[in-house]
């Protein structure tokens, strides 16, 4: 009978031990969060520093993770629970419910309710037809001016990366760069070697036709610029066109699943060039123009309207940690799709 | 998740840019921004 009642107190035991260290680390969490955000207010930034947590994500199977993670938060929530779970979400991740484009219980989901629309007039396009808006809701990390197509990114002080590790090797940027220097040389036959060696290759196919040809002509010397906007789980999901612009090709890296906290960015290298991404890539009155839409664990899929049929965040077949990235060019090739400022692009969804 | 725009626009590097043409952001970093708020000019 002392065994059986040993027994009885093992389980809420180990439950009771399992909640506090749970309360404990994250108490530790939010203690820690608290001292990063007092310190960017003083203006201080913390350098990159990997440390065991970072090894030990390495190791943990976040693809599979993210699946389930997407699995459960598909599940249907029964219509009467609907509010008190997405006012749930909203209060813990600061969501604005009022902006909801519909009532919360026709939201089926929690990834249904996560990919929402808003109501009309949300969010009002800026009218300046010389201005480039946000495509996305969320917080600046970085922007600036890019010295060429193989200048770095600063991910956190003390790491960079490359604009074409991010966009992949085949950008049409690295074509216009390779552009700028014959444009500066002049030199015709290397035009015509170039075009011998990459006759078959999608970009030089879409540059022959005369739209895109000339306006990469027309903006021989352009600046290159960039920024970096990180969502919190709280904010509005979906991605909109910052410009009017011609989308041309698509590029999908299947890559790893990192979290894309400000922790992981101070901890995990390369972070944005080995997560799962999408990069749209094309043309704007002033030239290239590209968007790589960057996954994380809780937000491993990445939807587009333009190419619904495209799916991420699939099942690794190989343990290849890098798979080479997928392109498509979209029709009509040099022309692709045409998109409005402020255009529904895409969206992230949980899992 | 992140999203990551890389653009080209006008700067004043290039000799035939006068500076009034060149292209500035308008926000700071930190900033919180929205859909279709002005990134530059």
């Amino acid at each position: 009978s002392s065994n059986s009642q040993g027994n009885a107190f093992l389980v809420p035991g180990a439950t009771v031990a399992t909640l506090l260290m749970l309360g404990v680390l994250h108490a530790r969490r939010l203690y820690d969060d608290k001292k990063v955000e007092e310190a960017r207010e003083k203006g201080i930034e913390f350098e990159f520093r990997p440390d065991v947590k970072a090894t030990f994500l390495r190791m943990l199977p976040l693809r599979s993770i993210s699946r389930v993670w997407g699995f459960l938060t598909n599940l249907e929530v029964p219509v009467w629970l609907r509010p008190h779970v997405y006012r749930a979400w909203a209060r813990a991740y600061h969501s604005n419910l009022e902006e909801a484009a519909l009532p919360l219980e026709e939201y089926a989901s929690l990834r249904d309710f996560f990919v929402r629309t808003l109501r009309e007039g949300c969010r009002p396009i800026d009218p300046d037809p010389y201005s480039l808006v946000s495509p996305v809701d969320g917080t600046i990390l970085r922007f600036g001016e890019l010295e060429d197509a193989g200048a770095m990114i600063e991910q956190v002080k003390g790491f960079s990366y490359s604009v074409t590790s991010l966009l992949g090797s085949h950008s049409l940027l690295s074509m216009i760069a390779e552009k700028n220097t014959q444009h500066k040389s002049s030199n015709i036959e290397q035009e015509s070697t170039q075009r011998e060696k990459s006759k078959k290759s999608w970009w030089w196919i879409s540059l022959a036709s005369p739209k895109v040809r000339e306006t990469v002509s027309e903006c021989p010397m352009k600046g290159l610029y960039y920024c970096v906007i990180y969502l919190k789980p709280g904010d509005y999901h979906r991605i909109h066109s910052p410009v009017d612009w011609n989308v041309l090709v698509r590029r999908h890296f299947s890559g790893r699943l990192f979290p894309l906290n400000e922790r992981a960015t101070r901890t995990i290298r390369s972070l944005y060039v080995e997560n799962e991404r999408v990069v749209l890539e094309g043309l704007w009155q002033q030239g290239f123009m590209a968007i790589a839409a960057i996954g994380a664990t809780n937000i491993g899929s990445i939807e587009l309207f333009i190419e619904p049929e495209l799916r991420t965040n699939r099942p690794r077949k190989k343990l290849l940690p890098t798979e080479p990235p997928e392109d498509r060019v979209y029709e009509p090739e040099g022309v692709g799709v045409m998109l409005k400022k402020g255009d529904g692009l895409a969206a992230f969804n949980m899992g | 998740s992140t999203v990551v725009l890389v653009f080209q626009a006008p700067t004043s590097k290039s000799p035939k840019n006068t500076d009034a043409s060149k292209f500035r952001f308008s926000i700071r970093r930190g900033d919180r921004i929205r859909v279709g708020q002005a990134l530059g000019r």
